[in-house]
């Protein structure tokens, strides 16, 4: 694992997020499900935790959109890149954004969206890029099955190493 | 026959543009990477990825760079 330099983290325990526009492509119940469980990958072995808000700015903002959404990194069209994220930080630190031209979905079909919010959010908390192929860091897509799904071993060192080990 | 297209070529730089430039790198700046550069930043890219470090543009690393991927750079910054 690698983390940004300069180790950006979050000198808090929890942390809030806010879904300000949502992909038609899945129900809204869906996305806010699946960004929860991408966060509970975090929160089961952190001692952070996640708490969605709908109002006001969060420390992480989340949206879908496509081409130009507002930062100084617009999107590419379908395939190519799928998101990105900030690092930890004020002001647009930690926001993920999700291109809407990709298809979103919750199986191996199109893009799932529970792999890589994950990922993103691994961004968001401090991580960087990993060169490990089996890392959820690791800066392609690859489809794995998402059924039990945690955290794998190198990433789950990575974030435990900025933010310490939840007891379970 | 080249090994490698022209678009394939320009695509690859503006993959290395986006995902290799840091301020430490040598200067990618501009329409064209230079030759040397482009070798330069593309070894890296090879070796991040694993892939044999040629600084060539072969195929498997064309392959990786057509992967679906990430936007934030592999070179933290």
């Amino acid at each position: 694992f690698r983390h940004f330099n300069g180790k950006p983290k979050w000198d808090k325990k929890t942390i809030t997020y806010r879904i300000t526009e949502y992909t038609p492509d899945l129900s809204q119940r869906e996305v806010d499900g699946t960004i929860a469980q991408a966060f509970k990958l975090y929160s089961d072995v952190t001692l952070l935790d996640f708490q969605q808000i709908y109002g006001g700015t969060a420390d992480i903002m989340i949206l879908f959109k496509a081409r130009n959404h507002g930062d100084f990194y617009p999107f590419d069209g379908q395939g190519g890149v799928l998101a990105h994220a900030m690092s930890p930080g004020p002001n647009d630190g930690g926001d993920a954004h999700f291109d809407e031209d990709e298809k979103w979905t919750l199986s191996s079909a199109g893009v799932n969206l529970l792999l890589v919010a994950a990922h993103e959010f691994g961004h968001a908390l401090g991580l960087d890029h990993s060169q490990d192929p089996s890392a959820l860091m690791y800066p392609t897509y690859k489809y794995v099955n998402t059924q039990g799904y945690q955290l794998p071993l190198d990433d789950k060192q990575g974030i435990q190493a900025l933010y310490g080990a939840r007891k379970s | 026959a080249p090994a490698t297209s022209t678009v394939d070529q320009e695509k690859a730089e503006e993959y290395l543009k986006q995902f290799y430039s840091d301020p430490n790198a040598p200067s990618i700046s501009g329409r064209r990477v230079k030759v040397q550069d482009f070798e330069t930043i593309l070894k890296k890219m090879q070796e991040f990825f694993g892939l044999e470090v040629t600084g060539k543009l072969d195929t498997n690393t064309i392959e990786v760079m057509k992967k679906p991927r990430c936007g934030v750079s592999d070179v933290s910054n």
